[in-house]
């Protein structure tokens, strides 16, 4: 039996909004660790790879692996029912057709039961090996965001080169061009603030836009997006949790 | 103009 309690819903809620415009219909795994799912987006270019760890839980108990077959639209539209603050315990039988999701206002006796049906997602499992990336940067989620954004205006594609003392991103357009470049700074009193460069070999990569769009989704998840770049192989985009990670695997676009 | 590769030519099954 699974019963995962969050100190407050709104982790689940961020995550869940987090994903589910990339992949619709997703295995929550659940075992004695925590909770991971793995799956990939229709186009087979963006891989979703979440874990929550148990440590994440006020109160967890997994006594064997149990699969929750989820439908993130429907899931996002029940669990948008609970308030941000509210506890938030998933319960689930050992070979379970539904989820249970309990809501307690911390402000009043109020609770709140939610059940969600579950499907059978026979969801393909891509082995992904630890690499060695060519650069590794991490810096503030929030202004990764904006780059983005406001470079989606102008082009498809995002290009990233990286060199050992500055990242650049460049979008170019039809109807111009743009481009930011960013220097490494230690910030020691909001190391939030902080901008890192590890780097091995220098990075030139371009990547589709729209799915970055669905990544930087994660942004309110951490302060920090650390980003694993290697020449011509996907790239990894990692929010990290107070015990797990949100981590996107993004194709490369190549040159012709 | 710029080719968009899949997940497929560098992660294998498990």
């Amino acid at each position: 039996m699974l019963e995962g309690k969050f100190e407050e819903a709104s982790l689940l809620k961020k995550v869940v909004e987090s994903i589910k415009d990339s992949v619709q219909l997703c295995n929550f795994v659940c075992s004695e660790h925590g909770i991971t799912v793995q799956a990939v987006d229709d186009s087979r270019v963006l891989l979703v790879s979440l874990l929550i760890g148990n440590e994440v839980f006020s109160d967890y108990r997994c006594d064997r692996n149990i699969t929750l077959g989820v439908d993130l639209k429907s899931f996002a539209k029940i669990i948008r029912c609970g308030g941000n603050d509210d506890y938030l315990t998933l319960i689930a039988e050992d070979s379970p057709d539904s989820v249970t999701l309990v809501f307690e206002d911390k402000n009043s006796d109020r609770i709140s039961e939610y059940s969600l049906k579950l499907m059978e997602i026979d969801n393909e499992f891509l082995k992904i090996d630890d690499m060695d990336y060519d650069s590794v940067i991490k810096m503030p989620s929030i202004d990764f965001q904006k780059i983005c954004r406001d470079l989606s205006t102008l082009s498809e594609s995002l290009q990233i080169l990286i060199t050992k003392d500055s990242i650049k991103f460049m979008a170019e357009g039809e109807t111009g061009n743009g481009s930011v470049i960013l220097k490494p700074r230690t910030d020691i009193d909001k190391p939030e603030q902080s901008i890192t460069v590890k780097l091995n070999n220098a990075v030139n990569s371009t990547f589709g836009l729209k799915y970055i769009a669905d990544i930087v989704k994660g942004t309110s998840l951490s302060n920090q997006i650390v980003i694993k770049i290697s020449n011509r192989t996907p790239a990894l985009f990692e929010y990290k949790l107070q015990s797990g990670y949100l981590r996107f695997y993004l194709a490369p676009k190549f040159e012709d | 103009t710029s080719t968009q590769t899949t997940l497929s030519s560098f992660f294998k099954p498990f």
